[in-house]
């Protein structure tokens, strides 16, 4: 363990090239990105995780300052998109889980990989439905943090037509087949769930031809 | 009928306006 860690850190110190021990071709082979794509992502990534603390790891609140530029406060949106990019629930995003949850956000990546995000975003309690509650619940972090006031009965009639809507047996709460059925007929609300810059990354971060290993 | 219509406001239109969920931060630094 002390070795792999010291050579992790021998990699980063004697060059900024990329980290030997991060199977670029394998990240690659697994997502929607080429391996300059890849390499062009780990230069975001290395910005990222060392803006607090410099160990190649991105932290919460590391997470939060590149969103919101500020490192401090608390956001459920945050809590719940951390979450899904830790997918080792160790309390850090790897390289490795940066590139498996920015492929969901790739123009090409399949719909479904998106609605299923997207869900698994929403659903804030992990029961398996997006339940009534939980909709409240963002709707009013999203009215406070834009500052914006809505009456209750606004509210609850904004709430009642979404529910209408989506929860087509009426049982209260949105499965994710009654999900998937909703964005098919609304599709802007994966609006948020693409990432034209992906398309890019090798033109946003050029610095990749560096430390490339092969070229694409 | 079918596609998204301007008129319609529901609640996750509302909350994808969040500016946590919006993760093009990470390119616009």
């Amino acid at each position: 363990f002390f070795s792999t860690v010291g050579q992790c850190f021998d990699c980063r110190q004697n060059s900024p090239r990329t980290c030997q021990y991060v199977d670029l071709a394998r990240l690659a082979h697994d997502s929607p990105f080429s391996v300059n794509e890849v390499e062009a992502l780990y230069e975001l990534f290395k910005k990222l995780s060392c803006s607090i603390i410099d160990d190649m790891l991105i932290h919460k609140e590391e997470l939060r300052l590149a969103l919101f530029q500020a490192p401090y406060g608390e956001n459920i949106f945050l809590d719940r998109v951390f979450d899904l990019f830790d997918e080792k629930k160790n309390g850090v995003i790897e390289f490795e889980e940066f590139i498996h949850a920015l492929s969901v956000f790739h123009p090409n990546a399949p719909i479904e990989e998106k609605i299923d995000f997207a869900f698994r975003l929403y659903d804030l309690r992990q029961t398996g439905f997006i339940e009534r509650e939980e909709v409240q619940q963002m709707v009013a972090t999203i009215l406070m943090e834009s500052d914006m006031t809505l009456s209750d009965e606004l509210l609850n009639l904004i709430i009642d037509k979404t529910f209408a809507d989506a929860d087509s047996d009426k049982d209260g709460k949105i499965s994710k087949a009654e999900w998937k059925a909703y964005v098919l007929k609304h599709p802007s609300l994966l609006k948020n769930m693409t990432l034209p810059y992906l398309k890019d990354v090798t033109t946003a971060f050029p610095s990749f031809i560096f430390n490339t290993e092969v070229e694409d | 009928k079918g596609s998204d219509s301007p008129t319609i406001i529901n609640a996750f239109q509302l909350i994808g306006m969040s500016s946590f969920l919006d993760l093009s931060g990470f390119f616009e630094q």
